[in-house]
């Protein structure tokens, strides 16, 4: 059998890493739109901050559950959240979305198809949104790769501000190890999945960018009522 | 300017320091 690797983490096995990241996938939330109020693209803003601002507090409880990023400073945590929170926001939102065909599930109660899009004034972003379901569609992309990929996106956020470039290094290798080990005994067949899963993240960074610009303007318009996590993470960027 | 000034302002953050720094039983 090969060597069993362990991880600085106190001899973490390499698998122990994706399970420890499904038990800590937090449940999807749901937006509750009031039907009282007519459609139109300022409630479907407001559905889509509100329904982010709440996602991103359940992100941060999830991030506090990655094995390795709790023993990093608050500062760096704080640094790599204010860069990677939108990517994570988006690839929840693509996961949720895989089972259906050019709608995204942005709540199990709040769906999006290309009619919803336009009204929101979000088209560009939703397509954009799909590109992504699309590719990970076509790699069947399983749950313990798209957890493990989710903790690889926020320790790979590139944040400007990291004060102990070595320990987020040492947390990028712990889940990058675990991917790669995830893959060699799950995908024999594909000797290079663990590389076209990471491809993916650059595709993931522009999406996530479209849309903190999208948000951004949307926040300038000032039509549109937002939270304050929300808007601090937008102003962060 | 001195080094320290040319280091990235961080941007105060009080809303994720708070989400950040709450147990998790606040959280859900």
């Amino acid at each position: 059998l090969p060597q069993k690797r362990t991880f600085p983490l106190g001899g973490l096995v390499e698998n122990k890493v994706v399970s420890l990241l499904l038990v800590a996938e937090p449940e999807s939330i749901f937006a509750m739109p009031d039907p009282t109020v007519p459609d139109s693209d300022i409630k479907a803003l407001t559905i889509l901050c509100d329904l982010a601002d709440r996602e991103l507090v359940v992100n941060i409880g999830w991030a506090k559950h990655i094995p390795g990023f709790p023993s990093l400073s608050l500062a760096d945590q704080m640094s790599l959240l204010q860069s990677g929170w939108m990517e994570i926001l988006v690839l929840r939102v693509v996961f949720r979305s895989l089972a259906l065909e050019d709608k995204l599930v942005y709540a199990e109660d709040y769906i999006m198809d290309e009619e919803q899009s336009k009204l929101a004034g979000v088209l560009d972003l939703n397509n954009a949104i799909l590109q992504l379901v699309k590719k990970y569609k076509a790699m069947r992309i399983e749950k313990e790769e798209f957890v493990v990929v989710k903790a690889i996106a926020l320790a790979n956020s590139d944040s400007m501000q990291i004060e102990d470039v070595e320990a987020v290094q040492r947390l990028q290798d712990v889940l990058h190890g675990a991917l790669q080990d995830y893959e060699s005994a799950q995908h024999t067949e594909d000797p290079r999945r663990a590389g076209k899963i990471i491809m993916t993240l650059p595709l993931l960074r522009q999406t996530a960018a479209r849309a903190v610009q999208h948000f951004c303007s949307i926040k300038q318009e000032g039509r549109v009522p937002m939270h304050k996590l929300f808007l601090e993470l937008l102003e962060a960027k | 300017g001195c080094p320290q000034q040319s280091r990235l302002v961080r941007r105060p953050c009080t809303e994720l320091l708070k989400y950040l720094t709450a147990t998790d039983d606040i959280l859900l």
